[in-house]
């Protein structure tokens, strides 16, 4: 397991804890918690114990004492504040997602070459390329989302990484490399499907 | 490294050497290749030896034998026919996607419970969530796309499940379980960025 799966656990476990917190809970047994975030009992507390994450095993784990430290570990002291390059099918699906909203994501603003899709006043505001690295270094955002199509993704990444992008999300269907300075992440769509394919297949021939 | 890792990285090859041929390519050497496709060389080697992938390293390798190869491995002699089930924001950009027709993905039809978003004669069609066991059962298809909101998410998994879906692609933001009869791979994007987040303040605080 790479230290992303663990972090991609624990923020896991962070959302479910925040939406028992909505519903009154105040305890959680780790049993409990694992089923929601759809791993083992075994593995939740494997976890906490890295990072030191206390409670009391009898009576299970106080909700907000979790959360507290969580949010210590994990910090959530600011809305993550991310920039949406590409404004096409894919940037303005995540530009109009209310959802981010309850996981402190805040889309501040998107950029894009086509006349057409400029709108400074929309919400979020959807600027020119050119005005990408003053709206960058203005709101001190270090993480990008690509949303751009193929032919064009290693040059905007390239653009992202100059002006001090240091992480980024790629929609684009190639795997982009980030470098001592940025992160890449890439969320291949087309690729997750045919992943999929594979393995129903596998099980049907077997 | 998963199963799943490696037959993402035989499917990221398969679609580079598909882009060389394009380019009129005939061989590649298996640094190019694993510079394409994100990885080190030694481990596309390793997967293709796991799947007895011949070339003759010193003059690389022939592109369409490897292409024969991994189709008969990957499986590509039919389109991956695929429903989506929630025509939202999401569900309708990967609807419009043209991409997936490069990569052999098709998408067969759309449902929702909207009335406004039903429109069986556009092009795929959406129909009401009732038809989806006939489409299903008419094209055999065996995989689709959830894209409906949060709190109907288990729902619609569990009536997927029922009507003899193999495998999903889950974009709501709760990590869904299949079971022996259905795989599901969870994508949730606010996650990815949530994590993306961690690893670039970590970044900066070391
Ligand atoms: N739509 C999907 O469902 C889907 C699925 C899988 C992958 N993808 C990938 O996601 C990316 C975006 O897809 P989409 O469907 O939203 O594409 P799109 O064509 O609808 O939108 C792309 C946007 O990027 C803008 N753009 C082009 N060059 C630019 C540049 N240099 N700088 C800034 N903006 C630029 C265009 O003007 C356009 O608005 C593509 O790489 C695509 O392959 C999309
Ligand atoms: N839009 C984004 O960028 C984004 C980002 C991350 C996660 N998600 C998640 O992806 C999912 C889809 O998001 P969206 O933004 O497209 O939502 P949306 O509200 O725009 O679309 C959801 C669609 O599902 C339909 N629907 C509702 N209940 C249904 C049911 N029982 N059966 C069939 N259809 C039903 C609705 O009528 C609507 O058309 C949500 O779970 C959301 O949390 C979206």
């Amino acid at each position: 397991m790479s230290a992303k799966d663990t972090i991609s656990r624990l923020l896991r476990c962070r959302a479910v804890l925040e939406k028992l917190k909505l519903l009154g809970m105040v305890k959680v047994y780790s049993d409990n918690l694992a089923a929601a975030v759809g791993v083992s009992a075994a593995l939740v507390r494997k976890d906490f114990s890295i990072f030191g994450l206390t409670g009391h095993r009898r009576g299970g784990y106080r909700i907000d004492d979790l959360l507290s430290q969580l949010n210590r570990i994990l910090g959530r002291d600011q809305p993550l504040k991310v920039l949406i390059v590409g404004c096409g099918k894919i940037g303005t699906a995540l530009m109009n997602y209310r959802g981010f909203g309850t996981q402190g994501v805040r889309i501040i603003a998107g950029f894009d070459v086509d006349p057409e899709k400029i709108n400074p006043n929309a919400v979020p505001p959807v600027y020119p390329m050119d005005d990408f690295e003053r709206v960058m270094n203005a709101e001190q955002i270090r993480v990008a989302i690509l949303a751009t199509p193929e032919n064009t993704a290693a040059h905007v990444a390239e653009r992202m990484i100059m002006a001090g992008i240091r992480g980024i999300l790629n929609f684009a269907p190639i795997p982009l490399k980030g470098g001592p300075s940025c992160l890449v992440q890439n969320i291949d769509i087309a690729l997750e499907l045919e992943n999929l394919y594979y393995f129903v297949r596998l099980g049907e021939a077997t």
